[in-house]
């Protein structure tokens, strides 16, 4: 599932 | 962080510093289209309001912070200080074309609907298309200066590098984010008819000129 909640990037 | 994200970092970061760099210095933003600058300050607003919230590392914080001011003082040199030498006439794009759908896709289309998650997507999906009134701007001009081409390159090479972050991140951490994916590759496709004419004349040291 795309865990897409995990803004680490810019 | 891998070494494609990083050195995609750094071609975004190169991009934003090229472009301001030739505006402040040549006291000029003619071929530079304002409504692109709006688009990506537009960009680093909606998606960068998670400094408010959230810290993730110092480098994350302060390259947020330095996007954000770069574009913002870009806009600014564009529509204050170097007015004059903005060509308004070429800069005709219709952003509303592309920010209005975009808007509806976010609503649409997203992990959550929560407005921080809702305001990202919408980043995601603008940034997308944010480079077509510069590139509408130089078909409509049919030239464009040799440091705004190396400024757009430095722009598209960022998202491409990011692709192959993506890939290598889904191998190595399962880490994959479809909207991040599919608004990437659209991004970068926008750049390919740009990145054949920047490798087959400006690299061979010509203008880069645009059959009329």
């Amino acid at each position: 599932c795309p865990i897409g909640s995990r803004k680490d990037e810019l | 962080m891998n070494i494609f994200r990083l050195f995609g970092d750094l071609s975004h970061l190169a991009a934003i510093i090229i472009l301001l760099l030739k505006i402040w210095k040549s006291r000029s933003c003619a071929g530079i289209s304002g409504k692109s600058q709006i688009l990506f300050a537009i960009v680093f607003t909606t998606r960068y309001l998670d400094l408010l919230t959230s810290f993730i590392s110092l480098y994350n914080t302060s390259m947020k912070m330095i996007y954000i001011g770069c574009s913002y003082a870009t806009v600014y040199l564009i529509y204050a200080k170097f007015r004059a030498t903005y060509d308004g006439n070429h800069d005709s794009f219709r952003v509303e074309f592309l920010i209005v759908p975009v808007g509806g896709l976010a609503v649409l289309i997203n992990h959550d609907f929560s407005l921080l998650e809702i305001l990202w997507t919408f980043s995601i999906y603008l940034e997308s298309v944010a480079i077509l009134p510069q590139l509408f701007m130089i078909s409509k001009t049919g030239e464009a200066e040799t440091i705004t081409t190396h400024y757009l390159f430095c722009q598209g090479l960022y998202r491409a590098l990011y692709l192959i972050n993506w890939i290598w991140r889904f191998y190595f951490e399962g880490f994959f984010d479809m909207i991040a994916i599919v608004a990437g590759v659209v991004q970068t496709i926008l750049y390919c008819d740009f990145f054949y004419l920047y490798v087959t004349k400006v690299l061979k040291g010509k203008k880069l000129s645009l059959p009329a």
